[in-house]
């Protein structure tokens, strides 16, 4: 069947029909074309090794192994199309979905993920990522920003006032993301918005990931004595990322906006009944 | 009396890293959101204390907290509503708002009275429960403002076997 594809005036998102996943975002405006493959990934949670008895846990981020797995190859996907929204609802598993949404006029495609509660039965603690992949040139750099304020250059396996000698090739690679985190190759500039603090990093050119979720089952021993294994409403989180695509240049424009519009949202209050309309006057 | 104090407080306890990044102990989680929710109550107040006063009269004013997973009693159950929204930020913006509703038909009519786009959005999914139809329409808002759009369920259309009229396409 053919690609599947919703879009506005400004973007347009495609996606796989053989796996569900979001495949190609194009920005119209600028005639800005990009491969993006996005989908979700878990680190098996490290109890210990050979290397070092250091767990995962609250304080603590140590997969057991450099490569995350995939949470599912492929997403079964529901596509919603009206003239106010296009929205792709894609499930991954019984407990992991998102729906990729653009409403008119919007400048930036909307990803809202929901995970959990993340499944430990198999005595493996998860941690679940999400990732883009691009064929963007990146050379080992990306750019996460400083609560929201100033963007700071990361470089992979480097530290700027000392020799690294990496021992922890994923977590010593990972950073704060406040509200933005982005990949560029000088032309092309792919930036994720998120609603929350997160964790995140680029591990291989091209490459940009979020952690989302995690579910463990060991204490780091770093103090908080608990693993992180919440049961009440913890064990399921929803979240928004805001994907741009831009040219390097305007890019700035385009997130720091967003993000504003973002940190400060638009609050909704409800009254019964029909009542007297307010006059903006 | 409404009150600001509670949840300011709250907010500054919750700035420590425990809070933000989760290395907290799960009672003290627990206490986190305790002093959060203890805090919004009379904040609730002073926000519809406030937009009473600017609307020049007094409503009972409800805050949707479960809105980002499509919970919310009263629009999920009125025929007639209002929703006021508040945009605070120094520029106009148009937001896209999303309510969950009962099946059926609403209009929307913007501060003017004048009928606004709007959609009822039904998901491919077999649990009206977890995902209930959604009502979709553009707001506009001024800076630093609110603006005040009515809601409305219509009686749907029923076809009358002996005066057949073509099917009016849902085109508000």
């Amino acid at each position: 069947s053919p690609a599947l594809t919703i879009e506005n005036e400004h973007i347009r998102a495609t996606f796989d029909p053989d796996t569900g996943l979001l495949m190609e975002i194009m920005n119209m405006n600028q005639q800005l074309l990009l491969p993006v493959r996005q989908t979700f990934f878990w680190y098996n949670a490290s109890i210990g090794d050979n290397e070092s008895d250091q767990a995962s846990g609250a304080y603590i981020f140590r997969p057991n192994q450099q490569k995350p797995l995939p949470v599912s190859r492929w997403a079964q996907i529901h596509l919603v199309k009206t003239p106010l929204v296009q929205e792709v609802h894609q499930n991954f598993s019984a407990w992991c979905s998102q729906v990729v949404r653009l409403y008119p006029g919007q400048r930036h495609l909307e990803l809202e993920w929901s995970v959990g509660p993340i499944p430990v039965g198999d005595t493996w603690g998860k941690e679940v990522i999400s990732r883009f992949d691009t064929p963007l040139e990146t050379k080992g750099r990306f750019y996460t920003d400083s609560n929201g304020r100033e963007i700071l250059e990361r470089r992979r396996d480097y530290r700027p006032t000392w020799k690294l000698n990496q021992t922890e090739p994923v977590a010593g690679n990972y950073y704060p993301v406040n509200t933005r985190i982005y990949i560029t190759d000088g032309n092309m500039q792919l930036t994720v918005l998120t609603d929350r603090s997160q964790g995140g990093s680029s591990l291989r050119d091209g490459s940009l990931e979020l952690m989302v979720h995690r579910r463990l089952l060991k204490d780091d021993g770093r103090g908080v004595s608990e693993p992180l294994m919440e049961n009440g409403s913890g064990a399921w989180v929803r979240g928004r990322h805001l994907v741009l695509l831009d040219t390097a240049q305007a890019a700035a424009a385009g997130h720091r906006l967003l993000a504003e519009q973002e940190v400060l949202a638009p609050q909704v209050v409800l009254a019964p009944g029909g009542g007297a309309a307010y006059n903006l006057g | 009396s409404g009150d600001s104090a509670p949840l300011n407080e709250a907010m500054a306890v919750l700035q420590h890293h425990d809070a933000v990044s989760g290395t907290s102990r799960q009672h003290v989680a627990n206490d986190y959101a305790r002093q959060l929710a203890a805090g919004w109550g009379p904040c609730e107040v002073l926000l519809s204390n406030a937009l009473a006063r600017l609307r020049g009269f007094k409503d009972h004013f409800t805050f949707c907290q479960q809105l980002n997973i499509s919970i919310c009693p009263l629009s999920q159950t009125a025929a007639r509503f209002q929703v006021i929204v508040y945009n605070p930020l120094g520029r106009k913006v148009n937001w896209m708002v999303r309510l969950p509703v009962s099946e059926g038909v609403f209009v929307v009519k913007d501060p003017n009275g004048r009928t606004v786009p709007s959609d009822v959005v039904i998901f491919p999914s077999s649990d009206s429960q977890a995902h209930p139809p959604e009502l979709l329409f553009s707001a506009s808002l001024p800076a630093l403002g609110f603006s005040t759009y009515s809601v409305a369920q219509v009686p749907r259309w029923k076809p009358q076997a002996r005066a057949p009229q073509p099917i009016p396409r849902r085109s508000w």
